[in-house]
């Protein structure tokens, strides 16, 4: 899955999934990437997030919209990340999955669990490049 | 932290977040450009076997697309879930975001959706995705996402029925995901 999140200079915010979903699964099933709020999420006023990973419980969660309200309560995008996957955890401790999230200034933060790593990328202003970032999990 | 614009997307496919970024660069274009051009990149690479046609076929060998794009500045969304026989997922989901005024179109008819919009149907297997399929098969279906039915599931490949007789348990404990084998190369 890619999930992306662009904010341009005046402050507009979109989010995007795409992917071909898990592997084996029962035909008709369909992940978190075209669920609003666990895919993704996006509100101009506060920033977005976007979620990977197994999407059958991201789904149950709404992990997207959860880091997104973190945000408007002035939490950081790392730790509303964090607190996002906090909840999935106590039900699904062996659960992989990752968020991503982004304020509306561009400050961002990721967290991640049960994958061996993650990483994310991102082309900022002043950038001469995409950066990869990497979050131990 | 950063400095506006910006683009970030999940995992390294650093391709995608560039195309993404130069599309905002241009005069006019939108964030909603922006997302679609990026996702698109991923679409035609295939980024790690995760996006796009040929990766993470399903039980019969196919593979299929979801995908959604959501404009924060109008809590607008458009996405499709189980789209079949159609490359262009994220194009197809902007379809659904400007075309109509629903939210979500799924499976066939979210297929019948794209054909009427001009996007051209054809197989989304490939020969990397049929080989994947086959070694699933070949190793009694393992591992796949059925319980509680008969034959059992952890040895055998259905088809799958419900038992008899099938008590429901109490028990408390949390269920199991760990055998899944969700990692960088399976996921959504």
């Amino acid at each position: 899955t890619i999930g992306m999140i662009a904010i341009d200079g005046e402050g507009n915010v979109a989010a995007g999934t795409s992917t071909n979903g898990a592997t084996h699964k029962i035909p008709g099933r369909v992940g978190d990437s075209p669920i609003t709020g666990a895919g993704a999420y996006a509100d101009s006023s506060i920033g977005a997030a976007v979620g990977t990973g197994d999407g059958d419980v991201l789904m149950r969660f709404l992990p997207s919209f959860r880091a997104v309200l973190n945000m408007a309560q002035g939490i950081e995008p790392e730790a509303a990340a964090e607190e996002s996957l906090k909840k999935i955890t106590q039900f699904y401790p062996d659960f992989s999955g990752a968020v991503v999230a982004v304020d509306r200034r561009g400050n961002h933060g990721a967290a991640c669990h049960g994958f061996e790593s993650f990483q994310y990328s991102v082309f900022a202003a002043g950038f001469k490049d995409a950066v990869l970032k990497n979050i131990p999990c | 932290s950063s400095t506006l614009p910006i683009v970030v997307n999940t995992w390294p496919f650093v391709n995608a977040t560039r195309v993404a970024w130069r599309t905002l660069d241009k005069d006019g274009a939108t964030v909603i450009d922006a997302i679609e051009a990026g996702c698109m990149v991923c679409e035609k690479e295939q980024c790690d076997g995760t996006v796009g046609y040929g990766g993470s076929p399903d039980e019969n060998g196919e593979s299929s697309l979801d995908a959604m794009i959501m404009d924060g500045t109008t809590m607008n969304v458009g996405a499709v879930g189980y789209l079949r026989r159609v490359k262009s997922a994220i194009s197809v989901a902007r379809q659904v975001l400007e075309k109509t005024k629903h939210t979500l179109l799924v499976g066939e008819l979210a297929t019948q959706f794209a054909v009427s919009m001009g996007f051209p149907e054809e197989s989304l297997s490939t020969k990397k995705s049929k080989e994947i399929w086959k070694k699933w098969r070949d190793s009694n279906c393992q591992p796949n996402f059925w319980q509680n039915v008969v034959p059992d599931p952890k040895t055998s490949c259905g088809p799958y029925s419900r038992p008899k007789t099938f008590e429901h348990s109490d028990k408390t404990s949390l269920p199991e995901r760990r055998d899944l084998e969700i990692s960088r190369y399976n996921h959504d």
